[in-house]
Order: C-alpha cells, then sequence, then structure tokens
C-alpha cells in the first residue's frame, strides 16, 4: 500500500506543471523515504530529476516500492480538477494498475477522487557523477525566468559566462545581440533577492534557449534558483523545494562544430 | 554554428 497526503495540494500541482513541459510520461519511483522521478525529455537533451521527501508529507505511507508510470498530459488534467487550497492524497494498491487522487476541501464538505490507469514505461536510469562545479550561481528565479525569456527574443542560444564579479547572459541573432549582467549582491534586504557566486575558475557555455525556457516553469516553486555550471558538462538548474526536496533540471551545453 | 549533444554523452545508463 502507498499512500501520501499533502496538506499543500497546490505544491504537487506545481511540481507537475514544472515537468509536463519536457515530459509526455514518466515514472514516479514510491518509497520509504520519499517520492523521486528521472527521466529525459525525448530529444536525450535534458533531464529532470525530482525527489520529495517522505517527512515532506503529512502522511506518508509506503509498504514496499512501487513504481507509478503515469502519462503526465493527463495527469495534468486530473490535478486541474483540484483547487489550489484542496488537500492531495495519492494512493496505490501494491503491484495496480491504477493510482487514486483524492482531492479533499480544507474544511472536508467536498471530497472528490479520481482514478487514473498507470503505464508500463521502459525507464532509463541515468547516472549522475558527483561534481564539483568550477561556477555556482544563486539568484532570484523570477529573473532567471525573465533573462530566459527576453534573449530567446534575440537568438535560439544564450551564452552565460560567470567570474566572480558577476554573471552574463548572452544571445545573438540576425536582428542583432543582447546582453544581460548581473553583478553578485549578496547585501540585500531580502535574502531572496541576493545574487551569490560561488567561482572557483571562470565558465563560459553556450546552451539551447528553449530548454532553458522549459526550466523556469517550475518559478512559482522557489524563490532562488541554482545554477552549477563547469566546462564541458551539463548545467544544473535546481529549485529547492522548502522542507520538502528539489527539482533539478539536467542540461547538455552546445559544443562549436 | 554549434552542436547540441544528448546527455548521453555525459551520464551512462544504469
Amino acid at each position: 500500500m502507498f499512500e501520501a497526503r499533502l496538506v499543500q495540494g497546490a505544491l504537487l500541482k506545481k511540481v507537475l506543471e514544472s515537468i509536463k513541459d519536457l515530459l509526455n510520461e514518466a515514472t514516479w519511483e514510491c518509497a520509504a523515504t520519499g517520492i523521486s522521478l528521472q527521466a529525459m525529455d525525448s530529444s536525450h537533451v535534458s533531464l529532470v530529476a525530482l525527489n520529495l521527501r517522505s517527512d515532506g508529507f503529512d502522511k506518508y505511507r509506503c509498504d514496499r516500492n512501487v513504481s507509478l508510470g503515469m502519462n503526465l498530459t493527463n495527469m495534468a488534467k486530473i490535478m486541474k480538477c483540484a483547487s489550489n487550497d484542496d488537500v492531495i492524497t495519492i494512493k496505490a494498491q501494491d503491484d495496480a494498475d491504477t493510482v487514486t487522487f483524492v482531492f479533499e476541501t480544507p474544511n472536508q464538505e467536498k471530497i472528490s477522487d479520481y482514478e487514473m490507469k498507470l503505464m508500463n514505461l521502459d525507464t532509463e536510469h541515468l547516472g549522475i557523477p558527483d561534481t564539483d562545479y568550477s561556477c555556482i550561481v544563486k539568484m532570484p528565479s523570477v529573473e532567471f525566468q525573465r533573462i530566459c525569456r527576453d534573449l530567446s527574443q534575440i537568438g535560439d542560444s544564450v551564452v552565460i559566462s560567470c567570474t566572480k564579479e558577476g554573471v552574463k547572459f548572452s544571445a545573438a541573432g540576425d536582428l542583432g545581440t543582447g546582453n544581460v549582467k548581473l553583478a553578485q549582491n549578496a547585501n540585500v534586504d531580502k535574502e531572496e533577492e541576493a545574487v551569490v557566486i560561488e567561482m572557483q575558475e571562470p565558465v563560459s557555455l553556450t546552451f539551447a534557449c528553449r530548454y532553458l525556457n522549459s526550466f523556469t516553469k517550475a518559478t512559482p516553486l522557489a524563490p532562488q534558483v541554482q545554477l552549477s555550471m563547469s566546462s564541458d558538462v551539463p548545467l544544473v538548474v535546481e529549485y529547492k523545494l522548502e522542507d520538502m526536496g528539489y527539482v533539478r533540471y539536467y542540461l547538455a551545453p552546445k559544443i562549436e562544430d | 554554428t554549434s552542436k547540441q549533444p544528448t546527455l548521453s554523452k555525459f551520464f551512462t545508463a544504469q
């Protein structure tokens, strides 16, 4: 038996919104420690890895590990039936071929349940090596979203250049060029507005805008985003979920032909 | 011009 109850059900809606752009289907691995998911987009250029720890749920029971393969478009249709203030419970029997979502209003006066068919997905799990990144940038997630959106008007790719002074995002295209520079700024009133750079050595890497824009669907999940970069290895874009876990995206840098 | 490699170049299947 698997059962996970989340009073803050809107969080689950936001998590799904953050991955359904990139993934049509994925397997939610449910274990005693929590729920995890790892999947590449269909072109195998980017990867989503998320973790929702069991202690972040209001009630969590997982007698034995279950893999819940889901069509995420269909899951999103069902999640749209939950209001933002609903309590959401996910339930599945061991070896079941369906999963049940229960939505309760805060006053318990309306309870809805939706049963969805599960899929048998052939999932390939990738080993992600531990990396000491040359640059780690922490910045407001809304700012990162804005920069990705703005520069994708200019070109298909964004060059992210990081030094200890700051981080620069650049794009070039038929119409011209655009650059956005952010200075390191830890002395702000609100922690979430800070731009903090931890640099071992400077890096400059090129990434496809369309994937970065998909990653920014996770913006409502966290006030800050963390970009981890090293030469010739995939970028990690991480959104931390308070007291719960994380959503991470990996994107291979473009290379000169 | 630049080329977009896939993640299989960096991560190995387990």
